[in-house]
């Protein structure tokens, strides 16, 4: 899998 | 949502809030590198702008405002209301000697050439560093006040949590994000030290002075 490209960490 | 992840962002929070009580009830900043905290509000800037473009939910939303706004508070406690007691003598460390690389690698490695993939990237890089110039100023001065020291350590805590989450997520989603993952990793490593004088020294009551 891509990684994510909306960053839902903070 | 993990357990690590919400104890890390936690942790995260309490570290912000322990330096604006210290220096809210000393009425001083001495002992805080104002560069590190410059960095830190950089950090937050250039990530979370992507609250002008999506929302994650309001959890994310609310931490991203608080940790925005507290940053810019102790920025303003340092330059602004308390800057009579900002140690600058010691805050020496230069800041080119990190924001330069940091651009540099943010240029080469991404996932996206484009302007917001660019800012997140350059704020995952100068996070990792951005504790630098504050332990540069403990090395240079050769001590640090406990509360000083607290505060280091949850902030060092926090990545050391996001580790956990992150090896979580992979075995649970699938997910990875090697661009953090690596970052976080260098980033706890600059704690290693600190972390062993925190434990041999500060939990047992003394104060932490390097030899």
């Amino acid at each position: 899998q891509e990684p994510s490209k909306t960053h839902d960490e903070l | 949502m993990n357990v690590f992840r919400i104890l890390g962002d936690l942790s995260h929070l309490l570290a912000i809030l322990i330096l604006l009580a210290k220096m809210w009830r000393s009425k001083s900043c001495a002992g805080i590198s104002g560069k590190s905290q410059v960095l830190f509000a950089l950090v937050f800037s250039t990530r979370y702008l992507d609250l002008f473009f999506v929302f994650i939910s309001l959890y994310n939303l609310v931490m991203k405002v608080i940790y925005l706004l507290c940053s810019y508070i102790t920025i303003y406690m340092i330059y602004g209301k308390l800057r009579k007691t900002y140690d600058r003598e010691n805050d020496t460390f230069r800041l080119e000697f990190l924001l330069i690389p940091v651009i540099g690698l943010s240029f080469l490695e991404n996932y996206d050439f484009i302007p917001t993939e660019l800012l997140w990237t350059f704020s995952i890089y100068l996070e990792a560093v951005a504790i630098l110039p504050q332990l540069f100023m403990i090395s240079n001065t050769g001590e640090a006040e406990t509360i000083t020291t607290h505060y280091l350590f949850f902030l060092g805590l926090y990545r050391a949590l996001y580790l956990a989450n992150w090896i979580w997520r992979y075995h649970t989603e699938k997910f990875y994000d090697q661009i953090a993952i690596i970052s976080g990793v260098v980033q706890t490593i600059f704690y290693c030290d600190f972390f062993y004088l925190y434990i041999t020294k500060v939990l047992k009551g003394k104060k932490l002075s390097l030899p």
